[in-house]
C-alpha cells in the first residue's frame, strides 16, 4: 500500500498558470500558491511555494506568513523591506534577478516592483502557508472595530476609517496609484 | 537536545520576574533564559493586567498561547486571515445556527474561568470593559512546531510600543516598536491608501506602553453580557 501510495503520487504542480492564480490584479500582478491542496505531496514535505509577478511599480501590501521563507528573485528588480517583531527594519533594499533573501516567520515584508517588474518563486516552509495582510480585503485592521483602531492610533473617526477602508477593494497586490508611478527601487 | 538533557530533578515555584508598566496596566514575565525547568518545558509564562476601559494593543505572536482569565471581564478580539470582519451577530439559537454564530464572530467576551486557545501569527486584542481589573495568565509555547523563529517568546505589536526602558528589563522577551514604525513612511502611505501625514501619525511611538486607556470606553457590537450568561447556564455542567 505505501508502494501504491508514493509511486502513484502526483508530485508536479505548473505554478506559473495564470488561470490557477489565487490573485489576480490587472496592471498589478498575480500570485500563485501551491500548497497541500494544490499539490498533496506536500503535506509529507510540509513545505509550499508562492509564485509572485508583480507588474512595473506594483507593490505586494505589507503583510507577514505563518512560516519561513526563502525567496529567489527570476526576473526584474524591486525594492523589498522587512520588519522583526521590536519594529527594526532588518532589510531594507534592492533585489534583482538571481538573488536569494530569506524571509523569517511572521516577519512584516512590503515589496515593491521596479520599472521592468518584479517576479519571484518563495519556498515557504509549511504546506499551509497562511498570510495576514495590513491592507486590502483581509486586512487585519479592516477586521478590528473602527474604536479599537482609533485608540490603538490615537487617530480619529476619519482617518481609522481610510487606515482600514480606502484599499479594501484591492488585495495583496496593490497596482500602482497615479502618484506612485515613479518607481523608487 | 536541551528538552533530552532536562531532569527535572530540581523545582522551583517562581514568580515573573519583569513587568512592563503602561498607562492601562502592565505585563509581567518570567525571563526564562534564567529558568532551566521553563526551558525545558519549552513554554514562557506571562502575566497580564488591564485596568477598567483599558485596551491590550493588538499584536501577535510567534508562538501559540493557552490563557486563562484569573479575574475580570473583558472582550478578546481575534482576527483570523480571510474571515468575515468584525463580530456578526445572528440570533439563530442552537442547532445550525448557533455554529455558524460562532464561526463568524471575531469579538469573544471572556471572563473569570475561561480558557482561551490563540494560534501563532493570528493578531489579537483586549479590552476590559468590565468595572474591576481583567487579569489572565498564560502560558506561550515556544516549542510548539508552529514556531519557527528561535525559543523566545515574541509579541509583534501592531500599535504602542513598549515604554523607554522596558526592552532591557524584558530580558530574553524582545519588546520595543510596533512593526509599522519598520516601514519607510512613504511605503506604508501608498500601501494603506492614506496620506504621509497619517501614516507617520500610525507609526509614532506614544511610550504610553502597550495597554492604553480609554478615556470614555469602546462603542463595539458584540455579545451582551446578559446573552453570555444565559449561553453559560445552558451549557450547565
Amino acid at each position: 500500500n505505501v508502494e501504491e501510495f508514493y509511486c502513484s503520487m502526483r508530485l508536479r504542480h505548473n505554478a506559473d498558470d495564470s488561470e490557477d492564480a489565487d490573485v489576480y490584479v490587472r496592471n498589478g500582478g498575480r500570485l500563485n500558491t501551491v500548497n497541500r491542496l494544490k499539490l498533496p505531496a506536500l503535506r509529507s514535505l510540509r513545505l509550499g511555494a508562492e509564485r509572485g509577478i508583480l507588474q512595473p511599480n506594483a507593490m505586494f501590501a505589507p503583510s507577514w506568513l505563518n512560516a519561513h521563507a526563502v525567496m529567489y528573485v527570476t526576473r526584474g528588480q524591486g525594492r523589498i523591506q522587512i520588519v522583526q517583531n521590536e519594529g527594526r527594519r532588518v532589510f531594507d533594499g534592492a533585489v534583482k534577478e538571481g538573488q536569494f533573501l530569506v524571509i523569517p516567520q511572521l516577519h512584516a515584508i512590503a515589496k515593491q516592483a521596479g520599472k521592468d517588474g518584479l517576479e519571484w518563486i518563495s519556498f515557504t516552509t509549511s504546506d499551509s502557508p497562511i498570510r495576514s495582510t495590513l491592507t486590502g480585503r483581509n486586512s487585519v485592521l479592516k477586521a478590528m472595530p473602527q474604536e479599537v483602531v482609533m485608540n490603538a492610533y490615537r487617530i480619529n473617526g476619519k482617518d481609522a476609517r481610510d487606515l482600514r477602508r480606502n484599499r479594501e477593494h484591492e488585495t495583496i497586490i496593490l497596482s500602482p496609484t497615479p502618484q506612485h508611478q515613479q518607481p523608487r527601487a | 537536545q536541551l528538552q533530552q538533557s532536562c531532569r527535572f530533578d530540581r523545582l522551583n515555584a517562581q514568580e515573573p520576574t519583569q513587568r512592563i508598566t503602561s498607562e492601562g496596566g502592565s505585563v509581567e514575565l518570567l525571563n526564562v533564559e534564567d529558568s532551566e525547568q521553563f526551558q525545558c518545558a519549552g513554554v514562557a509564562p506571562l502575566r497580564e493586567t488591564l485596568n477598567p476601559n483599558a485596551l491590550s494593543l493588538p499584536r501577535y505572536t510567534n508562538t501559540p498561547t493557552m490563557a486563562y482569565v484569573v479575574e475580570g471581564e473583558g472582550r478578546l478580539g481575534v482576527v483570523f486571515p480571510g474571515c468575515p470582519e468584525t463580530f456578526q451577530s445572528s440570533t439563530s439559537r442552537g442547532g445550525e445556527g448557533q455554529q455558524s454564530q460562532e464561526r463568524s464572530q471575531k469579538i469573544r467576551r471572556v471572563r473569570r474561568g475561561d480558557v482561551v486557545a490563540i494560534p501563532a501569527g493570528v493578531a489579537y486584542w483586549l479590552y476590559n470593559d468590565g468595572n474591576r481589573r481583567l487579569q489572565i495568565v498564560a502560558i506561550a509555547d515556544t516549542s510548539n512546531h508552529q514556531n519557527q523563529l528561535d525559543q523566545t517568546y515574541r509579541p509583534f505589536y501592531l500599535a504602542g510600543s513598549a515604554p523607554s526602558g522596558a526592552q532591557k528589563a524584558a530580558g530574553a522577551t524582545s519588546i520595543g516598536d510596533n512593526i509599522l514604525q519598520g516601514f519607510d513612511t512613504d511605503t506604508l502611505a501608498e500601501a494603506m491608501g492614506i496620506s504621509q501625514d497619517t501614516a507617520r501619525r500610525i507609526q509614532q511611538n506614544q511610550k504610553k506602553g502597550l495597554i492604553v486607556k480609554v478615556e470614555r470606553g469602546l462603542r463595539m457590537p458584540g455579545p451582551p453580557s446578559d446573552d453570555y450568561e444565559r449561553e453559560r447556564e445552558r451549557e450547565g455542567n
